[in-house]
């Protein structure tokens, strides 16, 4: 099976020969693909091989041929439905973004607490009650989550989606989380990246 | 020198250590870095030789000592300087994010164009307009940036952000960007995370 970093930019890939075939290029090279990904030739080479697709000398690759191809073995299939947990700043950005529903997400749900911004609705979608997270889950058939509350509120609402039966978790909340059992949690951090983006810029 | 997958890893233990110091545990095992972390010990333990730093058998790692290791491995010294462009939610968000302060990012700035949001603060940072880009760079030191700006906005911003000197940009817009040279742009994407994690959730 596909070593984790190589899964890690699949849908990097997915994403950049969706956009080639958009612009109407029906083949490209590993280094087109590569360049448009902020990835090595070689990595992208690499990483395709692991798929068993290779590309054609002097022609490169088929577009819509290996785009199915990421597709299967990141095994996007149907839509999934997705709640955001924290309708503040954050989770609306998250529940609005249109890079979403572009790739078969659906944001079916917001929860909070906050009374200014239950029943009110993001971009056609509605705010529940967090106290209402369990039947919302049953009744929208969410299985994924994004986790936008403050940290206080962290763990209490990460034990209420498993409760409700949800086992995948993106979670912005970067402190420390006791993950429930069968659930899996990825986290963003922003401050992370810049961690990340500073190291380069000093490098020599 | 350090591959990027271990790199990449270094802000989570960052993290992890200031956590666990915070909680008083002056020493901790690959075990324990492993499971506050997220990753698999035998991956800590490969990245901690990395940076050549090895725990003693049956007690650990000293706490204090790793940070300070991990710290100068990431380079991490003194506070940096961050504009958000874009005021929106998302940016917003970004600003208010008391993780960035808490790892020595300090917001200095927000630029927007929208006349609503211009001249207002967030969290008491000034929302500057966007023409004046380049003066709010040289007057404020910033030299990374956090982008944040509807997708047809973002190659602008980008080429404006280079003129201004910004070299380091974590972008949240995942289209087709053409990246000015000498410019290193990292991408976070809600919807790549999520093909991750309903990837996971589909194995067996
Ligand atoms: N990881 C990152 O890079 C990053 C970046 C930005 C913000 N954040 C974090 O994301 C979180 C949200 O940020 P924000 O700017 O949107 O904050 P916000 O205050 O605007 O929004 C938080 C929302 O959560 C709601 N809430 C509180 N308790 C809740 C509960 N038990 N159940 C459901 N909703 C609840 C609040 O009513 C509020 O509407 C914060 O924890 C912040 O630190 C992380
Ligand atoms: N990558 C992800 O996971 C992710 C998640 C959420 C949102 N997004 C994206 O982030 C962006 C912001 O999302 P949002 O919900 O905050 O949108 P928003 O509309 O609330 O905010 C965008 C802000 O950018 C401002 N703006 C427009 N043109 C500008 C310019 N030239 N210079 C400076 N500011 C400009 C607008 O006035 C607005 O205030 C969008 O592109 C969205 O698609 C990405």
């Amino acid at each position: 099976s596909l070593p984790p970093p190589t899964l890690e930019r699949l849908p990097v890939y997915v994403r950049v020969l969706d956009d080639l075939a958009r612009h109407g290029e029906t083949t490209a090279s590993s280094s087109r693909v590569a360049e448009l990904a902020g990835v090595a030739p070689a990595q992208v080479r690499k990483d395709l091989s692991r798929l068993g697709t290779y590309g054609t000398r002097g022609v490169g690759y088929d577009v819509a041929d290996l785009a199915a191809h990421v597709r299967r073995a990141l095994r996007l299939s149907d839509a999934h439905r997705v709640i955001v947990v924290g309708a503040g700043h954050l989770g609306q950005a998250v529940a609005r973004y249109g890079g979403l529903r572009a790739r078969g997400f659906e944001v079916v749900a917001l929860t909070d607490v906050d009374p200014a911004v239950v029943g009110r609705s993001v971009d056609g979608v509605l705010v529940r009650h967090e106290d209402d997270l369990a039947e919302v889950v049953a009744s929208t058939g969410a299985t994924l989550a994004v986790l936008a509350v403050p940290p206080g509120a962290a763990q209490g609402t990460l034990d209420a989606l498993a409760a409700a039966g949800v086992v995948s978790v993106l979670s912005f909340v970067p402190g420390r989380l006791t993950v429930p059992d069968g659930m899996a949690v990825r986290v963003v951090d922003v401050a992370a990246e810049l961690q990340i983006l500073s190291f380069y810029a000093s490098s020599p």
